[in-house]
């Protein structure tokens, strides 16, 4: 599972 | 990207869209809390730090410019333009209650003690509760006027909208943001009583909103 913080996202 | 993002994005800056239009065709910003938009603007300035730092897609730069503009404008037209309209009186909510345990969390939950990524988590948190300095003021008020409902609608839809973008690449790249999700479920749940309120009142009797 990929697990980071949604940083593609606004 | 997925729809439901896209559609999340687009629900977002249409609700910020419609209030700024509001105020500034009505000259007025009666009835708007101007603490919550400025805890927006605020979030989109500790959240959107990585623009000139990380850049991910055209689109992401430009959507971080826009609400960036469009948040700083609103609070602009609230605090000078159009103060006199300003009902500080009734926007009384003491956003420290706020701050202070936003704060305090995101220095414990966070996925790096690194200076962004506290302030990245900063911002998630700060927006989950951004918006109650606004729905406060339409209780105390008890009443809402339908363009700021609409606004309130766009605005919760948004976050419901990312939920499902969080399950639908849960499944499709098994990726997942807890802080983020756990921020936004919360964000969403804020908004359900007045969900319920707008479309028990506002969609059918197509006027004010008027509390019980």
């Amino acid at each position: 599972l990929v697990f980071s913080g949604s940083k593609d996202e606004l | 990207m997925n729809v439901f993002r896209l559609a999340g994005d687009v629900s977002h800056l249409v609700a910020i869209i419609i209030l700024l239009l509001k105020i500034w065709r009505s000259k007025s910003c009666a009835g708007i809390s101007g603490k919550s938009q400025v805890l927006f603007a605020l979030v989109f300035t500790t959240r959107y730090l990585d623009l000139f730092t990380v850049f991910i897609s055209v689109y992401n730069t430009v959507m971080k410019v826009v609400f960036l503009a469009l948040s700083y404008a609103t609070v602009y037209l609230i605090y000078m333009r159009f103060r006199n309209s300003y009902n500080s009186e009734n926007d009384t909510f003491r956003v420290e209650f706020l701050l202070v345990p936003v704060i305090g969390l995101s220095f414990l939950e966070n996925y790096a003690f690194t200076p962004l990524e506290i302030l990245w988590t900063f911002s998630i948190f700060l927006e989950a509760v951004a918006i109650m300095p606004q729905l406060f003021m339409i209780t105390k008020t008890g009443e809402a006027e339908s363009i700021t409902t609409h606004y309130l609608f766009f605005l919760g839809l948004y976050r419901a909208l990312y939920i499902a973008n969080w399950v639908w690449r849960y499944h499709t790249e098994s990726f997942y943001d807890l802080i983020a999700i756990v921020s936004g479920v919360v964000q969403t749940i804020f908004f359900c009583d007045f969900f319920y309120l707008y479309f028990t009142r506002v969609l059918r009797g197509r006027g004010k909103m008027t509390l019980p």
